[in-house]
């Protein structure tokens, strides 16, 4: 059996938030430690990572690993019926071909399931390599929304060029030009607001503004964003999810064909 | 394309 149990239904809303514009569907593989998604968008563009452990559900049993492919659509969909200070559980039998979302009201007066049926799914096992970045950068997600937004507008591409003093997005298009300059913080007393640049080697990179402003869903999630970057890999845009795990969007750089 | 190469072989299939 594996039933998961989250006192607050908000975090899986916004996690399902944060992935919805870039799966259809993925395999949440589920075992004693967590449950685990690595998904490709269609376009293998991009890849999503979420991660959530166990032991930061209010209660969690998986008796056996199990692969559950799930419709991200239904599943945001079903998400959008739980309250927002209801109690959500998953649960599952052993080879199920169904999972049930359980949401409970906090004082218990109501209690609403929905069963949603599981999809056969390719099984694609991804392996993420351990790689040291030339620079890891941490800043509000509320900045990093903004400027992916505001940076949107002149061009498809942003540019993100990282030195030691701070990092500098930049876009271009037919319009003109745009670019903004984050200094590193000097005193990081407010983590929230902290900009911090661990570097290296100076990097600079160009992603997709599309990509970027998918990521950035995930902002709800966690105050501050982490991207770790390096010449010809994937930047990596880290959110935590509090105490229960993070989801990791990999994004290849633009590279001239 | 060579983005989507790049993450391809990044992430090679185990």
């Amino acid at each position: 059996m594996f039933e998961a149990r989250l006192t607050q239904s908000a975090i899986l809303k916004k996690v399902l938030d944060a992935v919805k514009d870039l799966l259809s569907e993925a395999t949440f593989e589920c075992s004693d430690s967590g449950i685990q998604v690595q998904a490709m968008d269609n376009a293998h563009v991009s890849l999503v990572s979420l991660n959530l452990r166990s032991d930061g559900f209010d209660k969690y049993r998986c008796d056996r690993n199990l692969s559950m492919g799930m419709s991200i659509s239904c599943m945001s969909k079903i998400l959008r019926c739980a309250g927002a200070e209801d109690t959500v559980t998953l649960r599952a039998w052993d080879s199920p071909e169904s999972i049930v979302f359980i949401f409970e009201s906090p004082n218990k007066d109501k209690l609403a399931e929905y069963e949603m049926k599981l999809i056969n799914m390719d099984q694609e096992h991804l392996g993420i390599p351990e790689t040291s970045y030339s620079c890891v950068v941490k800043m509000p997600s509320a900045e990093f929304t903004r400027i992916c937004r505001d940076l949107s507008q002149f061009g498809e591409s942003i540019t993100f060029a990282c030195t030691k003093e701070g990092i500098k997005f930049s876009a271009s298009g037919d319009y003109g030009s745009a670019n903004i300059k984050l200094a590193q913080t000097a005193d990081a007393d407010n983590e929230e607001e902290a900009i911090i640049v661990n570097m290296q080697e100076p990097v600079k990179l160009t992603f997709s503004c599309r990509y970027l402003n998918c990521f950035v869903k995930a902002g709800p999630l966690c105050n501050q964003v982490q991207l770790s970057m390096s010449d010809d890999v994937p930047l990596v845009c880290e959110y935590k999810i509090g105490d229960i795990g993070h989801i990791r969007y990999y994004l290849a750089p633009k590279i001239d064909d | 394309k060579k983005s989507q190469k790049l993450l391809d072989t990044y992430f090679k299939t185990k």
